[in-house]
């Protein structure tokens, strides 16, 4: 498999799947975010795969983010980062 | 398992392979696609019917690139496929770049990748439960591929078990006998009303046991209810249907491992139907940590599949599978339960979708896929005395309501 790296790529694959804006997606923009919107992102995702939510972008999470998988978002309907029901 | 939020209306349901993969024999994808409808059909009562045209529920491409929705595929690996919710149209769409194999454990199997899209064509999303099939991992061909409870769980919360038996030959799923409707009183045939019920239609709690049964408890005492009230026969004794359980039981519910657990004070009991699972009472704060004692009431959520706990003004999520079962963000208002009071006295997820708070003797149906209390004739709360045990003097709205006898649900 390719080595998924780098934070940009993680960057994109966390907005894609739901766990950051989809804004960050825009490859015309830069984006910069606060780091505990970022180490969030990383630890819900992280959460999600079942592995340990540190919120560091390691070697593990990287390598799961590489994994191939279903293009629907993780984080529809009942997330938890809805602002209002 | 999760749920997106919206499903169909209909059961029976059709597809159509608008556009076949370019390196598949077709009548083999299309025996590859019905099996995988199939993984749900074997637990529920939907149905799956091929056309070749005309408008059909679901429509499934293999699509190379940008192909029309704005969510271009990225070529071999990555991202393998995706399909709409019902709510968008459920249509299914595969990358075509991939190879896709069937019966092989080469390139990317097309019936393990298509039966976990039609999850959420379905309304599934996806499960953080790894060994389920709606988890958004691809995990390769499994030639003994099975439905993971998770799963099972997911679908029948939004359609029901299966009322028909053609799986009957495999021993143990569930899903064989039907789903019975919320419990209610009738006038043409009234239960036999219970004096200590009716007169006092308050309880301790309320739960589903594996089998499908629903017990209430109060006091020492529990009744079995029935599609119209309470079985004949009750009030029976606790203590002697579950050994080793006390009497004025806080809170109870039955997690999907088939377990029934009961909370009292600062105390929990694990029983495997009725009997004891072990060595019990444990604490509370060492099987639920983060959990407080004396629990107003608990249960099974079909929203998610996690274990709720309700405790005056506040309650709690607990997902046994995270560390820490109990996120910071707990306890949260009760109030996030739109309509539901605080304080209340027994809750419970019933077989037919909903969800159901007790307090006093009135009851409140919430609806977990719009995610507040149903606005129904007569109105929510309602006499839990005439709904739900059978108290055919009762009225039917709370109590100082102003339903009308003719108001039928």
């Amino acid at each position: 498999a390719p080595t998924f790296g780098g934070a940009d790529k993680a960057m994109m694959y966390l907005a894609q799947y739901g766990y950051l804006s989809p804004s960050v997606r825009n490859p015309s923009s830069g984006h910069i975010m606060d780091e505990s919107s970022w180490r969030r992102a990383i630890a819900e995702f992280q959460s999600f795969a079942g592995l340990n939510a540190t919120g560091e972008l390691d070697e593990e999470t990287t390598k799961v983010m590489s994994l191939p998988r279903c293009g629907v978002r993780d984080k529809v309907g009942f997330g938890e980062s809805r602002a209002k029901r | 398992y999760a749920l997106q939020g919206s499903r169909w209306r209909v059961k029976n349901l059709t597809y159509k392979i608008s556009k076949y993969p370019s390196k598949l024999n077709r009548a083999e994808v299309d025996n590859e696609l019905a099996k995988a409808f199939s993984v749900w059909s074997d637990y529920t009562d939907l149905t799956f019917t091929q056309k070749r045209s005309g408008q059909v529920h679901i429509e499934i491409r293999f699509e190379k690139g940008e192909h029309g929705d704005g969510d271009p595929f990225d070529g071999p690996g990555g991202t393998l496929a995706h399909a709409y919710f019902p709510v968008y149209g459920g249509d299914a769409h595969f990358d075509d770049a991939e190879m896709w194999s069937i019966n092989s454990r080469r390139g990317t199997n097309l019936f393990q990748v298509a039966a976990h899209e039609f999850g959420h064509s379905l309304g599934l999303s996806h499960s953080d439960v790894r060994s389920a099939l709606m988890a958004p991992f691809y995990r390769g061909y499994d030639p003994a591929f099975q439905l993971d409870q998770d799963d099972i769980q997911g679908i029948q919360a939004l359609y029901g078990h299966k009322t028909q038996t053609d799986i009957g030959g495999l021993p143990g799923l569930p899903g064989a006998a039907a789903p019975p409707s919320v419990p209610r009183a009738t006038t043409q045939q009234p239960s036999a009303e219970d004096p200590a019920l009716c007169g006092d239609p308050k309880f301790d709690t309320i739960f589903n046991s594996a089998d499908g049964g629903t017990f209430i408890f109060k006091g020492e005492h529990y009744w079995r209810l029935t599609e119209d009230g309470v079985a004949s026969g009750y009030p029976r004794l606790i203590a002697r249907a579950w050994p080793g359980l006390p009497g004025n039981i806080d809170a109870a519910f039955t997690y999907k491992n088939g377990k029934t657990y009961f909370f009292k004070g600062s105390k929990y009991w694990r029983y495997n139907g009725q009997k004891m699972d072990g060595d019990y009472p444990k604490d509370i704060s060492e099987g639920f940590t983060g959990i407080p004692d004396n629990l107003d009431a608990a249960l099974v959520w079909s929203g998610n599949g996690k274990i709720y706990f309700y405790k005056g003004t506040k309650f709690w999520r607990f997902d046994p599978s995270q560390r820490p079962p109990v996120k910071a963000t707990y306890p949260k208002p009760l109030s996030n339960w739109e309509g539901i009071p605080d304080g209340i006295d027994a809750a419970l997820q019933y077989t037919n979708g909903y969800t159901y708070f007790f307090k006093g003797g009135s009851y409140w149906r919430f609806n977990d896929r719009t995610f507040s209390v149903d606005s129904d004739n007569p109105a929510f709360p309602r006499s839990t005395a005439f709904w739900w045990l059978g108290c055919s003097s009762a009225p039917r709205g709370t109590v100082g309501g102003n339903a009308r006898l003719s108001d039928a649900p």
